[in-house]
Formats: C-alpha cells, sequence, structure tokens
C-alpha cells in the first residue's frame, strides 16, 4: 500500500461546514489521516488540515453533503471511496448512496427491524457503512451490494450499482456518467468534473452572466464542452480555467492533476491552410510582413510562455509558424524586437479540398446552372469566375479579403467551395475574388430566360425615399407636384414675376430649393412649410396644404448603401 | 479613425455628427430612434444645456455640405446615472427616415459577444496622420474579451464589465479623438447592431493597447426607460 493520502482526493484553499466533526492536532496531513482512520465517534469520510496552525479536524461530512467555503490556509482531504458512485470488484468499499434494488423497490433502513429483522446490523458490522438505507456488501457477496427491501414479500434484493472504469471516477453528478480527471496536453480536451479553481473559489456556471459577464457562451464556443461550472479550456490557455463566483476574482486556473498516460500521438497534421491552422504543420517560418520567426523554445528578443513545455501537443518545433492557442491563423514571435508576433501567410488547401470533393459520392454531385432566377439568391450553381474574369476566393477563406459571409452566419445561403452566391440578397450572384485589389464582384451569370422564370411574390418594398406627395418636418425637401394653396389659389411659377415680382426665390437663387414650374416649395425654411406665391394679385403668396407623411418605415441597422467593410487586419 | 479607409458615402446612415451650437464637430453619436441619439457621457461634459449642441445627420463630409444633412437641435440630456460613459440625447424634432439617415439595431438585453465578432468603427475623430480627413472613415476588428483584454500586457484590469475591448493586437487602426460616442457595431445575420460607444483608449492604435467601448446591452432597460419616459 503507497501513502495513506493517495485514498484521498486533496482540494487546496476550501473549508467545509459540518456538525459531526473531532478536533486533534497533529504534525501533518498523514497523521491526520491516521486519525480519520480511526475515528470511532462517527463514520470519517474527510478530513480539514491547517498547516499554519497544525490543526486536524476529521469530518462525518464531506463535499457532496455539505457547504463548501474558501480558506486559504486549510486542505480538504475527501476520502475517495465516500466519492464514488460505482463499485469496484464486488463493491466491498462501495460507500454511495444508491438505496433502492435493482427492480425499484426501496432498501430498509440497517438499523431497522420491520418489515424484516435483519442479521447484519450496524453494530454487528461496524465498519461495513450500514448508513441509512444504501446498498452496501458487508458480507462479501459476489453479486455485490445488497440491501433488505421495504417489501415484506422480498427481504432482500442485490442492487444495480455501476461498475467503477479503471481510473474513471465518477463525481456527484451521478447522471453526468463517469468522467476522467485528469489532463492530457493543455486540458483542451478536459471534461472532466472539476468545478473549483486552484485557490479553491466555486467556478461560475458557463451559462451564467454572473457575477462576470463573459462571452464564453455555448453559442459562442460550440464544442468545447462549457457545461454546468466545471473547468475548462475553451481558448487555448495553458490549462483549464473558469470564472469564479467571486465577485472580485474574474478568472482563475484550477487544478486538474496530469494524466500519467503520455500524450497521445500527434495528428499527421496538414503542410497548408485549412480552417484557423490549428493543424498547420508545415516548416513556413517568415512572417506576412517578412520577419523571420523567433524559436518558441527561445526566450530572445521576446519572452513568452507558448513554450514546447508548456504547450505540449502543439508541435512548437523551430520556429515554425504555428496557431497553438486557437488564433485566426498560425503565427510565431518575431525576431525583430519591435514586432512581437505576427501571422504568417500560408498557402490555403482550398484548392485540395475541391479536389477531393469533386469526387465524392452522389450527395456532392455538382449542379450545373448556367443561369440565375430573380436576384439570385437561390442560385446554386458552379460558376466560380466574376463579370470580368477574376477567379472567387473561397467563402471559408479570408484571404486575401477578410469578411463575414461565413457558412454559419449565413446556414441558407450554400456559401460552398468559391461558387458565387448571393446570401445577402444583393441584385445577383457574387463573391469576393483573389484578387487582393478587388474586393468584390458579380459573377459572370446570366439571368435565366424571363420565358422560364418562376413567378415569385415581391418582397416588401423597402425603400426609402419619400413620397413625394407629403412633407417630413417643414417640407424643406418637399419636391411633389402640389400647385395649389390651402385656400385654392394657383401657384405662380418660380421663374416668372408675373403678377408678383420677386428676386430673391428663383431657381438661379436657390438653385438646391427644386423651384420648379409653380410648385408649392419652402425654400427659406419656413416653419410652417411649403408655400408658393399665387397667381392672383391681390395675394402675393399662401401655404400650401400639404399633407404630413406618415412615420418613415425603416429597418434598423441596414443601409441603402454597401458597406466597404474595410478592416486592417 | 486611425488607418481604416473612407467609407463608402451614406453606409453607415446611423452615424451622427455631434457639434457645438456654432456646428463645430467634436464626438460621434448614433442614431437608435428617429428622435433619440446614443453617445458618450464624457461627450457632454462642457455643457449640460441641450441648446450648447446640434446633431448632424446625413452627412459624408465633415464640412456637412450635402443637400442631405438634417441638422436638429436637441431638447434633452441624459446621462446614464451611474456615471457610466453613455448618454442619450432627445432630438427637438424627429429625424427624417431617407436612405441617407437610418437608426441603427440595439442589442438584445445582456446579450454578449463572444469575442471573435468582426465589428466596425466609424467616425470623423483623429486620424493621425493616415489621411481621409474630413470624410466619415471606417475600420472593422475583432471585439477581445474582457478576460484576455485585462491582461497585463494589454489593459491590465482597467477594463470594467460594463465595457468590452475591439482592436487589433498588432494596433495600427483604432479609433481615436474625436471618435467619442460613436458606434461599434457588428453585423449579425444582415443588420448591425450597435453593441459598443466608442469611450477610450491608451493612445490610438498602440499595439496591445485595444480600443474601449461601453457595452450597449447593459443598459438596454435603462435606455428604453428614458425613452418611454421622456
Amino acid at each position: 500500500k503507497g501513502d495513506v493520502l493517495d485514498d484521498y482526493l486533496r482540494m487546496d484553499g476550501v473549508w467545509i461546514l459540518t456538525r459531526n466533526k473531532q478536533f486533534y492536532e497533529t504534525n501533518n496531513e498523514i497523521e491526520c489521516a491516521e486519525k480519520c482512520e480511526a475515528e470511532r465517534n462517527f463514520t470519517c469520510r474527510a478530513f480539514l488540515y491547517t498547516r499554519k496552525k497544525l490543526q486536524c479536524l476529521t469530518l462525518a461530512e464531506n463535499s457532496k453533503t455539505t457547504l463548501i467555503f474558501s480558506s486559504t490556509d486549510s486542505v480538504l482531504y475527501e476520502k475517495r471511496i465516500y466519492l464514488l458512485q460505482c463499485k469496484r470488484g464486488i463493491g466491498k468499499d462501495y460507500r454511495g448512496t444508491e438505496a433502492k434494488t435493482w427492480r425499484g423497490i426501496p432498501c430498509q433502513k440497517w438499523a431497522e427491524k420491520t418489515p424484516h429483522n435483519p442479521n447484519i446490523t450496524p453494530e454487528k458490522y461496524p465498519s461495513a457503512g450500514l448508513e441509512e438505507n444504501y446498498c452496501r456488501n458487508p458480507d462479501d457477496d459476489v453479486n455485490g451490494p445488497w440491501c433488505y427491501t421495504t417489501d415484506p414479500a422480498i427481504r432482500f434484493d442485490y442492487c444495480n450499482i455501476p461498475e467503477c472504469e479503471g481510473q474513471v471516477m465518477q463525481t456527484t453528478e451521478a447522471t453526468e456518467g463517469p468522467t476522467v480527471d485528469c489532463m492530457i496536453c493543455n486540458g483542451e480536451d478536459y471534461h472532466g468534473n472539476v468545478s473549483r479553481t486552484e485557490s479553491g473559489l466555486e467556478c461560475q456556471r458557463w451559462d451564467a452572466q454572473e457575477p462576470h459577464m463573459h462571452g464564453y457562451t455555448l453559442k459562442h464556443f460550440p464544442g468545447k464542452d462549457l457545461k454546468m461550472n466545471y473547468c475548462r479550456n475553451p481558448d487555448g490557455e495553458l490549462r483549464p480555467w473558469c470564472f469564479t463566483t467571486s465577485p472580485t476574482k474574474r478568472w482563475e486556473y484550477c487544478n486538474i492533476p496530469r494524466c500519467t498516460t503520455p500524450p497521445p500521438e500527434p495528428a499527421p497534421g496538414r503542410q497548408c491552410l485549412s480552417g484557423r491552422g490549428e493543424d498547420y504543420r508545415g516548416t513556413i517560418s517568415v512572417t506576412e510582413s517578412g520577419n523571420t520567426c523567433q524559436h518558441w523554445s527561445s526566450q530572445s528578443p521576446h519572452r513568452h510562455a507558448r513554450t514546447p513545455e508548456n504547450y505540449p501537443c502543439k508541435n512548437l518545433e523551430e520556429n515554425y509558424c504555428r496557431n497553438p492557442d486557437g488564433e485566426k491563423m498560425p503565427w510565431c514571435y518575431t525576431t525583430n524586437r519591435t514586432a512581437r508576433w505576427e501571422y504568417c501567410t500560408i498557402p490555403s488547401c482550398d484548392g485540395v479540398e475541391q479536389d477531393t470533393a469533386a469526387v465524392d459520392g452522389p450527395e456532392q454531385a455538382q449542379v450545373t446552372e448556367e443561369c440565375y432566377r430573380g436576384n439570385g439568391v437561390s442560385y446554386r450553381g458552379t460558376t466560380s469566375f466574376t463579370v470580368t474574369g477574376k477567379k472567387c476566393q473561397a467563402w471559408n477563406s479570408m484571404s486575401p479579403h477578410r469578411h463575414n459571409k461565413t457558412s454559419d452566419r449565413f446556414p441558407n445561403a450554400d456559401l460552398r467551395q468559391n461558387y458565387c452566391r448571393n446570401p445577402d440578397a444583393d441584385s445577383r450572384p457574387w463573391c469576393y475574388t483573389t484578387d487582393p485589389g478587388v474586393r468584390w464582384e458579380y459573377c459572370n451569370l446570366k439571368k435565366c430566360d424571363d420565358n422560364l422564370q418562376i413567378t415569385l411574390p415581391k418582397p416588401p418594398q423597402t425603400t426609402l425615399e419619400p413620397d413625394p406627395e407629403c412633407i417630413n418636418g417643414n417640407g424643406k425637401d418637399y419636391r411633389g407636384t402640389v400647385a395649389k394653396t390651402a385656400r385654392g389659389r394657383t401657384c405662380q411659377d418660380w421663374r416668372s414675376q408675373r403678377p408678383h415680382s420677386h428676386d430673391y426665390f428663383t431657381p438661379l437663387t436657390h438653385p438646391e430649393a427644386g423651384l420648379e414650374h409653380n410648385y408649392c416649395r419652402n425654400p427659406d425654411g419656413d416653419v410652417n412649410g411649403p408655400w408658393c406665391y399665387t397667381t392672383d394679385p391681390r395675394k402675393a403668396w399662401e401655404y400650401c396644404d400639404i399633407p404630413k407623411c406618415p412615420p418613415a418605415q425603416y429597418e434598423c441597422g441596414k443601409s441603402k448603401v454597401k458597406q466597404k467593410l474595410c478592416a486592417q487586419r | 479613425i486611425v488607418a481604416g479607409c473612407i467609407s463608402h458615402p451614406h453606409s453607415w446612415p446611423w452615424q451622427i455628427s455631434l457639434r457645438t451650437s456654432f456646428g463645430l464637430h467634436f464626438c460621434g453619436g448614433t442614431l437608435i430612434d428617429p428622435q433619440w441619439v446614443l453617445t458618450a457621457a464624457h461627450c457632454l461634459e462642457k455643457s449640460s444645456r441641450p441648446s450648447a449642441y446640434k446633431v448632424y445627420l446625413g452627412l459624408h463630409r465633415e464640412r456637412a455640405s450635402e443637400s442631405s444633412v438634417q441638422k436638429i437641435d436637441v431638447e434633452k440630456l441624459f446621462k446614464e446615472p451611474h456615471r457610466v460613459d453613455i448618454a442619450l440625447l432627445k432630438l427637438k424634432s424627429p429625424a427624417i427616415i431617407n436612405n441617407h439617415v437610418i437608426p441603427v439595431c440595439l442589442p438584445k438585453e445582456n446579450s454578449v459577444l463572444g469575442g471573435r465578432e468582426e465589428c466596425y468603427v466609424t467616425g470623423w475623430g483623429d486620424t493621425k496622420g493616415t489621411g481621409g480627413d474630413g470624410y466619415l472613415k471606417e475600420t472593422g476588428f475583432p471585439v477581445i474579451e474582457n478576460k484576455i483584454c485585462n491582461r497585463p500586457e494589454f489593459l491590465n484590469g482597467k477594463v470594467k464589465s460594463h465595457e468590452l475591448c475591439a482592436g487589433n493586437i498588432h494596433g495600427g487602426t483604432d479609433s481615436c479623438q474625436g471618435d467619442s460616442g460613436g458606434p461599434l457595431v457588428c453585423l449579425d445575420q444582415d443588420k448591425f447592431v450597435q453593441h459598443g460607444v466608442t469611450s477610450w483608449g491608451l493612445g490610438c492604435a498602440q499595439p496591445m493597447k485595444p480600443g474601449v467601448y461601453v457595452r450597449v446591452s447593459n443598459y438596454i432597460p435603462w435606455i428604453r426607460s428614458v425613452m418611454e419616459n421622456n
């Protein structure tokens, strides 16, 4: 047998609140563990040890059953058998809380005499853990843990306790199934249930935004297993971490032991850029601006933590460009003191993948569509050249043009390969081009023959051009054709000086005021709205009666002019 | 805007220019409703009188010489009550919504960005000699999660939870003085949603010093209540 502490799970910096406990003074944790083993007043499930005070506290309860607090000086040791909800071998040391037989009949309490008067009692078997009505195996039954049942017709029956498998440890969330509680590499694949940080703080649930608001949500990090409040490493950190429930500590690393098995054999990797290039294993070692990469194992000229030791599974060899941390593309620290790190330009795998796709099964059969209908939103053909003959950039590529028309944002737009598409309901199919100087162009596609065209209902008109026959505000922009005043008088032509001569408001003096014909206008921003000179010699001018426009219907956040979306990244 | 590029005219129709009563541009802002503008509270420090300000809409050039320009007085100012750098302006009359003036969308209450979104900022602010002065410029960069942004080599814990960071890790492009109060918008499907109000930064476009923006999604209830009650 090894160290007595091997039977315990250690948690630093925590304190648990229990009713049944016993104080001792011991020189170290091992002596405290021995006190726990020898405890006669209650079943010792855990102990707390405080090094400063040499204080040993044996406990009847553990973290599964009571409250935990953070306490910097203390260490909690929990007996592993009381944390397991599975059995090893015949389950003689099973100390879980299953209390039903395999048929679902509730167990009788071991200390009770009805409905069955038991032969096996807690008094006769003090070390067998005969507490409550939990399934136990005090008599080495080869069929595993059992209990007396509450059914008078069935004296005893066996319980259905799952087997513990190898190094697998099951924790309190029994429904989650067995989980490995160690990590390989940087714990990016860690799926265990540890939910406390290295200083003992409880983790905040990933789906909660309190006390810390954050962007590590399931939506933004799909596939990263951000469940409950378990420590995870979704973003290429050194090891799993979590936001904490302490308002003063936003996040902290968790202490997850490394698995003793060696890291897996590295995947072969790619020599070209696919996605973010996390699997790039080529030997390019120059950045996009031409700087030479610094060796990953070197700390000069730039000190850093992305060392091969810290990231054992990321192939940080030599000074090759790599993406160990979920960056947008492979990068490296540079040997130039003024540029700490830069991205590398890695040739895309797009061409290779395209060829592969072409030989795929029938589902990949290429649709031949030489024309588009309507505005081409439904176009699913394979044309991939623009009107000026430029080759289209693949939609999943960000080179040479970075963009946001990605298949995850436009899942129904069929943004495959580099085929012309119309994900944003433009006037016709288009694509980003492979020419760095031309961001996008319409495609070299004809509209299908009108005779064959299917008539589809038109989308609602969203034009925001003002209705010419109503006014907004004071009607300064009114360009309609009303030519009578509110009192029914006919308006005088703005170019005419008869019957009323006027030098100031003419098409020449106010070219932008729309002084055409004899239409009502508001060239001087009159608060009462458009007006005109009248043809009645007795009345020089009069207001016109033009209805107010109803509030414009608009769609927020949608411009009528396409943005450049220029970004210098 | 440092670096970036001159935008297509009127392609950011929610961008407004906040001006003195004499017409001098000093801050940006965003039209969120025909009669309401969102801006930064620090843009309103010089005067608490609404008459000290004018809002220009529908412009591309800072000179505001286009016929599409609407100039509207401010009726009321509303600063966020807990001194967060966000404020609302009620316009004296509703802006006329047309192809050059369209409100932006607001995010859902407490919605969060994942730290990978591509977002854009716009403004007529300082270009630090990168050109395009006098025209509405735009630039794009990703949002940076606060966990990353608060690392010692970045903004070292200075970013509060009601703020968000956005920028390029290498710097080079950023919002800058004069862009304050303007929008940080992110494309959500086919609409632009305003997630940030340009607030502060350590210099402009410095490496490892992304710009800091007030997180709009935290203030949706406040925005809603001010608009409903006024």
